[in-house]
This record gives C-alpha cells, structure tokens and sequence, in this order.
C-alpha cells in the first residue's frame, strides 16, 4: 500500500457517500444518470466475486463491502425510492454498447481464462467507460449541480492517482498489471475534459454550465 | 506482472 493508492481510494470513498448523500439529503437524483450507477454496481459486483475466497487485509474487505452496499443503495435510490425524480429523458446513452464489446474484449483480453479472472476483467474495462453515460447526461441538460461536479472530480482523481500508484508500484515493487493500466489510462482520459471545466468554472465559484 | 493469488487492489 502507498500514499498514492490510499488516497485514490479514499477520494474514490468520498465519490461514492458524497452521491449517496446528495441523492438522500435532496431526496432527488435529478442530473444523475441512473445507467452510470448500474454500471458500477456491476464493476463492483464482477470484481468482487472473491471477497469471501481471497481474503487480502482487512481494509481490502471493509472497503469492498462499502463499495457494494453504497453503489447498490444507490441504484435502488435512483430506480426506486427517490423514482419520480430520476430524469429518464436525458439518461439515454445506450449502455448495451458499452457493455456488449467491454463483455468481448474481456474474453479476448485477460490475464488467465478462467471464470473469476475473465469478470474481474470485465469489470476493469467496465470501469474505464461507466462514466459515460453520466458525462453524456450533463452535456444534453447542458448543466450539472455543483455537487455532482464535486462527486464527478473525486471520481475522476481516483483512478489519476491509481496512475501514479501503478508507476510507484512497478518502479518499487516491479509489479505491474498491464491491464489495469490501460483502462486506467482511458478512464482518466474520458474525465479530461470535465476536469478541465471543473477546474476553470466551478473552483471559481460559477455553474458548471456547457454551451447547449 | 500480475500476481498470482488474486488482485490485492480495489
């Protein structure tokens, strides 16, 4: 574990209870985009199949249970409690197009060909395209709750600092998972742009508001 | 390269 690592998970834990507390305290999920949240939870379903057979630390437990629990509470927030407020009209990115060539490449590409290996694939490159949907929201309502850009920024610097764990790990530890890397890579990469207009915009106090 | 017992990152 380095500081890099442990920081990026925890701005990915900030992410995660800071959309679960804008969605509870609001009691609405208007701007959220309901495909994007199914998405984790399966990311997060896929990948952590192996939590009750490979049992790393405690911290690697405790924070895969949070993960689950938040992102399906999340789900049934969007989809069922708080319903009436979910924007289905703006929510529109066809996810089966993410999620039907992410499901063949993870049977070309992995590590291993076995069952676990080849999920715990899928849910990587799942991961590196589950934003879209929200990030194609915000441009067809054209805004975003200031909030949701405070949600969308720590979830984009989550997986930046995994970057830069990547390298600490492989310059101290030799360890690399190519794999990871490059979805990493095009996952921070899809954020850029929003970062960009995080930074300029809403850090200076104003909307985050895209020309329509 | 990857290890063998399994990812230890989340």
């Amino acid at each position: 574990m380095n500081v890099f690592r442990l920081t990026g998970d925890l701005s990915h834990l900030v992410a995660i209870i800071l959309l679960l507390l804008k969605i509870w305290k609001t009691r609405s999920c208007a701007g959220i985009s309901g495909k994007s949240q199914v998405m984790f939870a399966l990311v997060f379903t896929t990948r952590y199949l192996d939590l009750f057979t490979n049992f790393i630390s405690p911290y690697n437990s405790v924070m895969k249970v949070i993960y689950l629990g938040c992102s399906y509470a999340t789900v049934y927030m969007i989809y069922m409690k708080f319903k009436a407020s979910y924007d289905g009209n703006h929510d529109t990115f066809r996810a089966e197009f993410l999620i039907i060539p992410v499901g063949g490449l993870a049977f070309l590409v992995n590590h291993e060909f076995t069952p676990l290996e080849i999920l715990w694939t899928f849910s990587i490159y799942l991961e590196s395209v589950a934003i879209l949907p929200q990030l194609f929201m915000i441009t067809k309502t054209g805004e975003a709750e200031t909030i949701t850009t405070h949600y969308l920024f720590a979830l984009g610097l989550y997986r930046a600092l995994y970057l830069i764990n990547w390298i600490w790990r492989y310059y101290f530890e030799g360890f690399f998972d190519l794999i990871a890397i490059v979805a990493g890579c095009v996952q921070t990469i899809l954020y850029c742009d929003f970062f960009y207009l995080y930074i300029t915009k809403v850090l200076h106090g104003k909307k985050l508001s895209l020309p329509a | 390269q990857w290890n063998q017992q399994g990812h230890d990152e989340l």
